[in-house]
């Protein structure tokens, strides 16, 4: 998947199998990533957990879970809300990037959103930087706090200087993504963009992911989830990212293609 | 290392003159301190480390936890208390009441942002 770190670092990562996000003395957060082509390093997300520690005096410990089969609008104990005074609750939506759930934690000032993709998950969270604690000694594997361990990344951006000529797979330029085996239709390049382009208005990092995930995958539900990650992204203000001008340069133009 | 800041927070947030609504701190505003405290020192570990004023600091935390029966997960800043009453719990666990009743320093909050999407 693509991951965008607390610190803006934006990556493209491996990471199959079970992999923690977040794990403060707030909240632990951790997915589940699956192969998604045959061939291919590249990993879609299959199963999020989120657990709310104990909060003294706010909450009870509540658990949620989310699956690609089911994507609860409750916890675990089967309720929508916790804690004193509603301070933490659970709501489901339904916006044009598919179905969504966002759970509020009033009593850490954080919000998630966990949606649902074609197939797959995606998983975005707002928290206060005071909570996060950064200079935490063996705050141990998170990867919204450090990214991806070095072996496990496929590509690297920094957000607001990022190339306008990315690697793009089937380009020839990555050997760790190997060769790839569409399960559904080939997309060339020129054909990944122009899709991208119809959900997508600015050409940033989360308008490279769109066509990275279509070459890779080709599957066209995929060009939903940048475009999911982003109505999440507005969803959850303030945010420091700042999208480029909508009049970026078109991607590098692919004549090999996949 | 900066632990000479913890230090002074925690022991204005604690003494008489703190803006607290009686001389002597209530339980939950004196655990509300103490995991501030705590807090504090955490952040400053990586560069304190060593340092003996630090070290007790971290010492005499723990030793104060238990001594006043205090749970270290919890708030760690009051929300504004009426004029004539203490903080009632709901805004002890309203995240944005607790910041804005930390003052101006606590207006400026910034927030991070994490997602994971796509393949």
């Amino acid at each position: 998947p693509h991951l965008r770190t607390f610190r803006d670092e934006f990556q493209t990562c491996k990471v199959e199998g079970a992999w923690p996000l977040i794990d403060n003395r707030y909240l632990s957060v951790q997915v589940t990533n699956v192969p998604v082509v045959l061939g291919s390093s590249a990993t879609a997300t299959s199963k999020i957990t989120v657990i709310f520690k104990s909060y003294h005096g706010c909450t009870e410990q509540k658990v949620y879970q989310a699956t690609t089969e089911d994507l609860p609008s409750a916890f675990q104990d089967g309720s929508r809300s916790g804690g004193e005074g509603g301070s933490l609750w659970i709501v489901e939506k339904v916006g044009s990037g598919g179905r969504l759930v966002k759970i509020q934690a009033r009593y850490i000032g954080t919000s998630i959103i966990v949606r649902r993709v074609g197939r797959y998950l995606t998983f975005a969270i707002r928290m206060p930087e005071d909570t996060l604690d950064f200079s935490e000694e063996n705050s141990g594997l998170q990867l919204c706090l450090h990214g991806c361990p070095r072996n496990e990344l496929i590509k690297e951006h920094t957000l607001g200087r990022q190339p306008l000529h990315p690697r793009l797979p089937g380009s020839g330029s990555n050997p760790e993504l190997g060769p790839l085996l569409p399960p559904h239709q080939i997309y060339t390049v020129e054909r990944a963009t122009a899709k991208c382009r119809e959900t997508l208005q600015v050409e940033d990092i989360y308008f490279q992911s769109c066509v990275f995930d279509l070459l890779t995958t080709g599957d066209p539900e995929f060009s939903m989830a940048a475009y999911g990650a982003l109505e999440d992204l507005k969803a959850l203000p303030p945010s420091k990212l700042k999208q480029n001008s909508p009049r970026t340069p078109h991607v590098q133009q692919n004549r090999g293609g996949p | 290392c900066r632990i000479q800041r913890c230090n002074a927070e925690y022991v204005a947030s604690t003494s008489p003159s703190s803006g607290l609504q009686d001389d002597s701190p209530s339980d939950v505003d004196y655990c509300i301190a103490l995991r501030a405290y705590a807090l504090c020192t955490r952040r400053t570990a990586r560069s304190c480390r060593g340092d003996l004023v630090y070290h007790s600091a971290v010492f005499r935390i723990k030793e104060l936890f238990t001594q006043h029966n205090c749970s270290s997960d919890g708030p760690t800043s009051s929300a504004k208390a009426p004029s004539t009453s203490r903080p009632v719990v709901s805004e002890l666990c309203d995240y944005e009441s607790r910041v804005l009743a930390s003052g101006p320093a606590g207006q400026g909050k910034k927030y991070a942002h994490c997602g994971l999407f796509g393949d």
